[in-house]
């Protein structure tokens, strides 16, 4: 069974996407097969994938309502070794879709559950910004989360919420879910608040955040817009250098916790 | 009756509460009378000025669920003639304590129909980063909509959808909703993107958009790890006085749309 990773923060604009994009796509670099699921209505990791909306046909909504199969919803990306289940405006209505459905936080975990492709190593969930049904679906699907965290003081506030909600989630439908790792992004070593948020919370929360940090990087927000990952788009930017070695230090974390 | 103004955008991130919490403060300085109303689980807006946890007796929540009214939930802030109501985490499970009422989206215009406060000049309601029950209740009782958009590829890809949910409730809920208009924020002058995304709205949007940029200026994100708007914060800075010609050249678009 491949390893699931829900990439989830409810603060909005911390770097979600782009962490899913350029991890699952450096993953995919060091030979690991990876499928990664939009579950965001914005569907940005779709697009920053190059999946434009014309190109959606089977998404996460038919997927959640039990309408397709992950196999059907599966397509390529310009990536090698890296797939993707498109996202889609649809996903904000789950909750009307799903109102009589038992077990609704748990359609994920049973897609992902009958999954049958077992050369995949990775799942990669791309959340979108609120601990609602989609969130929820990721945790109780997730082996692991890991926690975009921007260095910023509103990012900050609404941390301790999310490590609850995780709490919550882990006691009651997925007792192996466990806080992979929390990775700060948009570092800004010209700011002082960059770094007063990296010591309150190394302080705080010690061996869970990774060393890696991803610094404010402009490549990296100019990639989506050709349709690429940031490793694709400039190999060599300090953004895509950022990215290769967190997915080095994750590999590395999941060998020896 | 005080004109009531949305801050929304799905996309997250983007600066609708760093928006709301300065131009209100802006507006109070110009001896406007202004309730800033939080309507976003994160509680954000709430924090930056100044009422904590502790403090948020009666909230959002309780208003939306007709426990309270606006009058009960209005709580003073640091800032002269500003008022707020407070948001709380309970927000995000609205859906759910309003599963079985009718009108659920018109909870929050029915309570702003019932304020009993003519001194108040403006309503401003900071919104989640989603197109969800409690964006769609701030659209409902709003007279206009601000939409903050950050420079950004990401940004851009999501504001056809937010016109469109503002088409629909102005077709089916609010007859009388407008967007009053769109405020480019976090605009860089040293990257390239900022000045693309600006060419690219100025000519689909023309009038729509504020002449008034927001630049990213690392003091609006100290600001709320000190209770402070901006104003108070480093009144002098590049973030504060676009935000006071934010509030000038918003009037004046009142004045003559
Ligand atoms: N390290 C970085 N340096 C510069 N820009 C970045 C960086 N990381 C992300 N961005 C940009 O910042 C914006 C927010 O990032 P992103 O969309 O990935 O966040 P998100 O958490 O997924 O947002 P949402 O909450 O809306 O889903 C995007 O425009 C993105 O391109
Ligand atoms: N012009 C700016 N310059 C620098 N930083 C800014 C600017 N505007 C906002 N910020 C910072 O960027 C982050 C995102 O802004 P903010 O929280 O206001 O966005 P939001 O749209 O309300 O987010 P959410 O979608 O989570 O509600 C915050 O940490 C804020 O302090
Ligand atoms: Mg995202
Ligand atoms: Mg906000």
């Amino acid at each position: 069974r491949p390893r699931v990773i829900a990439l989830a923060n409810q603060k909005g604009g911390v770097g979600k996407t782009t962490t899913s994009i350029n991890l699952a796509a450096a993953l995919a670099e060091l030979g690991k097969s990876v499928l990664l699921i939009d579950m965001d209505p914005q569907g940005n990791a779709s697009t920053g994938l190059g999946v434009l909306k014309a190109d959606r046909k089977i998404t996460t909504f038919d997927v959640l309502t039990g309408e397709a199969s992950l196999e059907d919803a599966t397509t390529k990306t310009s990536v090698q070794n890296l797939h993707l289940v498109p996202g889609t405006t649809d996903l904000s209505s789950i909750d009307l879709e799903l109102v009589t459905e038992a077990n609704k936080v748990q359609r994920l975990r049973k897609s992902i559950d009958e999954y049958q492709n077992p050369q995949t190593d990775f799942i990669l969930i791309d959340c979108p910004p609120a601990l609602n049904l989609l969130t929820i679906n990721a945790l109780s699907a997730a082996d692991g989360v890991v926690v975009p965290l921007q260095c910023e003081f509103f990012a900050l506030e609404g941390l301790s919420q999310l490590m609850m909600t995780i709490r919550q989630i882990r006691q009651t439908v997925n007792p192996s879910l466990r806080t992979q790792g929390i990775v700060l992004t948009m570092y800004d070593v010209r700011n002082n608040l960059s770094g007063q948020v990296e010591s309150d919370v190394r302080e705080n929360l010690g061996p869970l955040v990774y060393r890696t940090k991803i610094p404010r990087n402009v490549r990296l927000s100019e990639a989506p817009s050709h349709f690429m990952s940031s490793l694709q788009y400039d190999s060599k930017s300090s953004g895509s250098v950022a990215y290769r070695a967190l997915a080095v230090e994750f590999l590395e974390k999941l060998e020896h916790p």
